[in-house]
């Protein structure tokens, strides 16, 4: 038996609009810890981890280890159909083939109810290892956001480096080039405005703006981004999900053919 | 020339 009750229903919904153009279908897997997926993109590009944590959760019953594939794109559908304000409570049976999603809207005088059937994916876990990064980057989720969108009006991808300088996007294209560059800024009024840069070693790489615009979907679930950069690896876009856990967005960089 | 690296040539399956 499960039973999840998410009192701030809202965030699920932001979940699922963060991942559902990346990832068309993804086994959600249920344990103690939390509610957890992790997927791959169908190019094998980029690929998302997103956490929940149980504590988060105002009710959490998992009686044993549960994997439900879904699609998407269908959950996020049904998520649609639940305010923003609305409690969310995810039920499903062992050996089930379904899962329900139940929505209570704060008055309590609306409960929506919606069975969606489980699709059986083959689990392609992969083993992350943790890893000393050269550069680690935070800065508000918003001007990330805001440069990936404005670069791709010039190019298909950037060059991300970070020296002591600060962290520098670049681009070209067919009308000319282009270069922003953030500096590390602490002399902020909120720490979620600040620029923070830990760097134990330059590093450039390249990527594709089309992912990474497509991970800025994840803006409205955190204030800041952390940015994570090593050479040998794939870079990390991590948005801090309060309270609950995390999406992590890995990118592998293009590389020299 | 560069070409787009693949999650699977850094992390594999388990």
């Amino acid at each position: 038996m499960l039973e999840l009750r998410l009192v701030q229903g809202s965030l699920l919904k932001k979940v699922l609009e963060a991942m559902k153009d990346l990832v068309t279908d993804a086994n959600f897997d249920c344990s103690a810890t939390g509610f957890s997926l992790q997927a791959m993109d169908s190019s094998h590009v980029a690929l998302v981890a997103l956490l929940l944590r149980s504590e988060g959760f105002e009710h959490y019953r998992c009686d044993r280890n549960i994997t439900m594939g879904m699609n998407l794109n269908n959950v996020s559908k049904l998520l649609k159909c639940a305010g923003n304000d609305d409690i969310i409570t995810i039920k499903a049976d062992d050996g089930g083939d379904t899962v329900t999603f139940m929505f209570e809207n704060p008055k309590q005088d609306k409960i929506s109810d919606f069975e969606m059937k489980l699709m059986d994916l083959d689990s392609e876990h992969l083993g992350i290892p943790d890893a000393e990064y050269h550069a680690i980057v935070r800065m508000p989720s918003l001007e990330f956001s805001r440069i990936c969108k404005d670069l791709s009006s010039i190019g298909d991808t950037v060059v991300i480096s970070v020296t002591k300088e600060g962290i520098k996007f670049s681009t070209r294209g067919d009308i000319g080039n282009a270069n922003i560059v953030c500096r590390q800024n602490t002399t902020v009024d909120k720490p979620e405005e600040a620029t923070v840069i830990q760097m134990n070693e330059a590093v450039s790489l390249t990527f594709a703006l089309r992912y990474l615009n497509s991970f800025t979907k994840a803006t409205s679930l955190s204030e800041t981004v952390t940015i994570s950069l090593s050479s040998e690896l794939p870079l990390v876009a991590e948005y801090k999900i309060a309270d609950m856990g995390y999406i992590k967005f890995y990118l592998a960089p293009k590389i020299e053919d | 020339d560069t070409k787009q690296g693949k999650i699977l040539s850094f992390f594999k399956k388990i």
